[in-house]
């Protein structure tokens, strides 16, 4: 049994459950923050046998897509006076980060 | 040491959570959502010594209830004029799932 | 590859994420709650190579500060008529706690 976690943008995250759940995956989502942007995005848990690992990280890998966005730069401490003029920075997000966990005890109550 | 992850129904997480705590586990609480049932569940991570997860394992079978709920399926795309009316599906929704992962390290500052 | 997840004080994660990001590591935050105290914290998932844990603990370890917090423990069922006088108890908050897990498969989309 392997526990794949999944951090993906949420925009993403209905078409991935979607995909995952009529293939008759099991998926607990929660409800993230990207340590950088500090935007909102999802992180979804599947835990499921080791022989499906690699339908799963297709279905992601499919599902997500790689975005560019604009992020400001945040000011920095300043002179009262001085001007700042940012200049947005140009960030690929990835389509999905992925972590396949190892699960010695599997049980389902 | 491990850390298990329990997926269970958020109805029983009060319980649960005063089973563990009263015998002295520590605990974290996540809200987390179901990918099939799109509802509110709860995820409760307990990081624990080997020899105590039977323990912690038993706690979550006796705190977690099995229970039926009646989901009636999203309506299909149709077109104007048709009439749908959905069969409500029984989906019988575990008392907890269970994941027992090994933790390499652990450190408390 | 290993995942490390840290659960802090919710007065800490912004020090500890600068700090993070400033060097280059990615996180996840997502916003717990603690088992005991029932009160918000923070947990924070940061997967990076095994030669760069150490630094990531380090990081933590000076970003999280222990705190000592009073909470009245809840009152006993009661009989009318009776008198409840609670005297705080002192718990101690960790600045952080944290597990290291092995990850088997890392895939970035
Ligand atoms: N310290 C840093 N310095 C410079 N640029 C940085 C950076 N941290 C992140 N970025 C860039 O910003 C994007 C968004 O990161 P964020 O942390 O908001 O949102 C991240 C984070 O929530 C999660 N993530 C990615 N790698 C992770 C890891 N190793 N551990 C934990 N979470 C990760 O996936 C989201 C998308 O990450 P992705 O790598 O595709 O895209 C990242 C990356 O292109
Ligand atoms: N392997 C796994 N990995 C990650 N999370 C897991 C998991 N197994 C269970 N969970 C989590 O536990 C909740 C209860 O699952 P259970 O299997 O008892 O009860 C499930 C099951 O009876 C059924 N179900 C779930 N996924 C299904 C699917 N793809 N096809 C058919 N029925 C499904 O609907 C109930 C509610 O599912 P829901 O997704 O809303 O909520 C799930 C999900 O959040
Ligand atoms: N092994 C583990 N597995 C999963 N999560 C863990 C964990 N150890 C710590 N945590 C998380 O870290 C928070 C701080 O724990 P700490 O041990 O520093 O500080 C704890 C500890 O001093 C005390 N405490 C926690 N559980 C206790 C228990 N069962 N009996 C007595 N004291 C407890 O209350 C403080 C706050 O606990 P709270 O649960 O609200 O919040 C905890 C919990 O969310």
């Amino acid at each position: 049994m392997k526990l794949v976690i999944s951090i993906v943008n949420s925009d993403d995250a209905r078409g991935l459950l979607d995909q995952l759940i009529g293939r008759g995956f099991r998926a607990t989502v929660i409800s993230t923050t990207g340590g950088f942007l500090r935007e909102g995005n999802t992180t979804v848990f599947i835990g499921t046998d080791d022989e499906r690992v690699d339908e799963v990280l297709r279905i992601i890998r499919q599902s997500c897509h790689t975005r560019v966005q604009y992020v400001s730069p945040l000011p920095p401490i300043m002179e009262p006076g001085e001007l700042y003029t940012p200049n947005p920075i140009e960030v690929q997000i990835g389509g999905a980060t992925v972590f396949v966990l190892d699960v010695e005890r599997f049980e389902h109550y």
